[in-house]
């Protein structure tokens, strides 16, 4: 574990809590992505599924068991709890266009032919592209909520900062892992034009509005 | 190639 890792995964872990606070204090889900979540959820159930066959730390499965049930819990609160407040009309991106290559290249570039490993691969290839639907949307609607653009960054933040547990994990423990590491740069460049956005707008106490 | 590191990342 190191400074990078650690604060990594407390990002993630404020960006998940956040959404969750924002749902459910304002009660509402307007503005946010349906598929980008039923993404998520799925990208942490095939990446997980070894909780049933290995045990890491208290830390690494504390925080998977978290993971999945804020992901589902968020899944509940779009599609039943607060299903009237989901902007299906904007959330309209193709996610079959994500999931068919996505499927097709954990099969075809992979550390090991194994059904684990195919999952793990098949959820690193899914989590570096799930944010897309909620982008599109974004784009589509031209603005998002404040709260929402502060969990996108959190969101886009605990890769950015994988990125560089992953060089320091070369330069201290000659440990890389090729999938994982161009898939988080494609995740981590997907939310460089909102970041420029969130910089210059929100931290300036702006709206996050897009020229529409 | 085999993967020996074991998935210790979340």
């Amino acid at each position: 574990m190191n400074v990078f890792r650690l604060t990594g995964d407390l990002s993630h872990l404020a960006a998940i809590i956040i959404l969750l606070l924002k749902i459910w204090k304002t009660r509402s889900c307007a503005g946010i992505s349906g598929k980008s979540q039923i993404l998520f959820a799925v990208v942490f159930t095939s990446r997980y599924l070894d909780l049933l066959t290995s045990f890491i730390s208290l830390y690494n499965t504390s925080m998977k068991v978290i993971y999945i049930g804020c992901a589902y819990a968020t899944l509940y609160f779009v599609y039943m709890k607060f299903k009237a407040t989901y902007d299906g009309n904007h959330d309209t991106f193709r996610v079959e266009f994500l999931l068919v290559p996505v499927g097709g290249l954990s099969f075809l570039v992979n550390h090991d032919f194994s059904p684990l490993e195919i999952l793990w691969t098949f959820s690193i290839y899914l989590e570096s592209v799930a944010i897309l639907p909620q982008l599109f949307m974004i784009s589509k609607t031209g603005e998002a909520e404040t709260i929402t653009t502060h969990y996108l960054f959190f969101l886009g933040l605990y890769r950015a900062l994988y990125l560089f547990n992953w060089i320091w994990r070369f330069y201290f423990e000659g440990f890389f892992d090729m999938i994982a590491i161009v898939a988080g740069l494609v995740q981590t460049i997907l939310y460089c034009d909102f970041f420029y956005l969130y910089i210059t707008k929100v931290l300036k106490g702006k709206k996050l509005s897009l020229p529409a | 190639e085999e993967n020996d590191l074991p998935k210790d990342e979340l």
